[in-house]
């Protein structure tokens, strides 16, 4: 700008030109350390806030009505349920939908779904259909997440409510050194869903195991 | 013990309905 200011937190992003005494300079790195403290402080890094970036994606993928999980998984031809770098950035690309974001903001969506040098797609997808569900449930108090109390005696509304909750389920599980590599034992399952506010109903338990046991 | 795919449950929580 013409006229000098005060620095403000959000000056300091990737890419963006600062000036110290007329010398222009331009952020092309941040250090880890950095990074973390601005994600920890959302509302004032907007471009480090993930939901804020999911959220605005969400709405270009709707839409379109894109199904997005197909493509990176056409792109996985290993079923790994990750990518490396290259490929899961160039499957953004190519669905468009890094077009409207700067460098920080894909920075910030790369390293949330990064662990080690894998990039987990499927934790990106899962994200935006929970932000979808959570915004298309505002205002209707009987999809809103519940407490304790009400336990979901169908498995089609306990999945509805898992979807609504803010805690990402696949990354929690694929996390939790109880499970092994996309397996968990149904009763840890019901374990892990408990610690995290959902009380699973026998008949609920009964039909995810019909439904997703495999031969151990 | 019962040995459940999470991922396939998961699949079918986050699903795709716009």
């Amino acid at each position: 700008s013409q006229q000098p200011r005060i620095f403000r937190p959000n000056d300091i992003y990737l890419g963006n030109v600062i000036s110290f005494n007329g010398n222009d300079f331009q952020i092309i790195e941040m250090d880890n350390m950095s990074l973390d403290f601005c994600e920890h402080f959302p509302d004032e890094f907007p471009m480090m806030d993930t939901f804020k970036i999911i959220g605005d994606m969400m709405h270009q993928i709707v839409d379109r009505r894109l199904d997005i999980r197909p493509h990176f998984r056409r792109a996985d031809t290993k079923r790994r349920r990750w990518l490396d770098q290259a490929v899961f950035v160039s499957t953004l690309d190519g669905l468009a939908l890094t077009a409207d974001l700067n460098d920080q903001e894909v920075l910030t969506l790369m390293r949330r779904f990064k662990d080690a040098d894998s990039y987990y797609y499927e934790e990106m997808c899962d994200l935006v259909s929970h932000v979808y569900a959570k915004n298309s449930s505002m205002g209707t108090p009987s999809t809103k997440s519940r407490k304790f109390t009400i336990i979901d005696s169908s498995l089609e509304a306990f999945k509805q409510n898992a979807r609504v909750r803010t805690i990402q389920w696949r990354r929690t599980f694929r996390k939790d050194p109880q499970t092994h590599d996309g397996f968990v034992t149904l009763a840890i399952l019901e374990k892990l869903f408990k610690k995290h506010g959902l009380q699973l109903a026998d008949a609920v338990v009964d039909e995810i195991r019909r439904t997703y046991e495999v031969d151990p | 013990s019962v040995v459940i795919n999470f991922n396939t449950l998961c699949d079918d929580i986050y699903i795709c309905d716009w």
